[in-house]
This record gives C-alpha cells, sequence and structure tokens, in this order.
C-alpha cells in the first residue's frame, strides 16, 4: 500500500498518502 | 492566503459543528521551502478547532521527520491560514436563530 502510518509521541496521528496528480501545482 | 508553496485542504465534509476536523497537508512548490524537501506525499491528520494551535502541529510534523526546523513557521501558516478560512466560513453559515 502507498499509505503510511506515523504516530507522534504526543499522540498525533499522521498518514501519508499519495498526493492525487491533478492536485499538484503545474510546473 | 498567502501562496506559502504548502498547502492544506479539508479531508472530509465540514458540517460547521464539531471542533475536531480532517486535513489533509501536501508541498506544491518545495522551492519555497528553506529545507530540502523529502517527497513524502500528502500528510492527513486531525485538528481540534477550538483547542489546538497550528505552530504546534507543524513541530509535531518537523519532529515525525516530515519536514526540516526551519520551515515550522511556513508549515504553521499554511495549517493557521486554513483553520482561519474554516472557522470564518463557520461564523458567516451559523443561521440568526442558533
Amino acid at each position: 500500500s502507498a499509505t503510511a502510518q506515523v504516530v507522534h509521541s504526543a499522540g498525533r496521528r499522521f498518514i501519508v498518502s499519495p498526493v492525487p496528480e491533478a492536485r499538484l501545482k503545474e510546473q | 492566503a498567502e501562496d506559502t508553496g504548502v498547502r492544506v485542504e479539508i479531508n472530509e465534509e465540514d458540517d460547521g459543528k464539531k471542533s475536531s476536523i480532517a486535513l489533509k497537508l501536501w508541498v506544491e512548490d518545495p522551492k519555497k521551502l528553506k529545507g530540502k524537501y523529502k517527497d513524502t506525499g500528502a500528510i492527513e491528520f486531525t485538528f481540534d478547532l477550538v483547542s489546538e494551535v497550528p505552530e504546534v502541529v507543524a513541530q509535531e510534523m518537523v519532529e515525525s521527520g516530515f519536514f526540516l526546523d526551519c520551515d515550522v513557521k511556513i508549515v504553521g501558516k499554511s495549517i493557521r491560514d486554513r483553520v482561519a478560512l474554516i472557522k470564518w466560513r463557520r461564523e458567516r453559515t451559523v443561521s440568526p436563530g442558533n
């Protein structure tokens, strides 16, 4: 899977997922 | 809001009531960051509009290895701008009877 989960020591959960292509700024 | 190169969007439908809301943050323009950015993708997290401070969440992202310390302000500002917009929209959509 392309998603990953990072839990900060303070307890906050960060979930990493792919950035949709359409949402990337045009270069 | 100012184009910081870091984009923050709501990651769920805002019902205008609950204080905790899902947000999604990603880097649109790495050149606007001071430090070297690892392309990790979008970061999904929840934020409490009432009790949390954007800069604290930005610091947690730094400590989790998503950003370098030199970019904590720009990440914090990006979150703060989005949070301000969410609060502004909520204030405008509150019906007079509430």
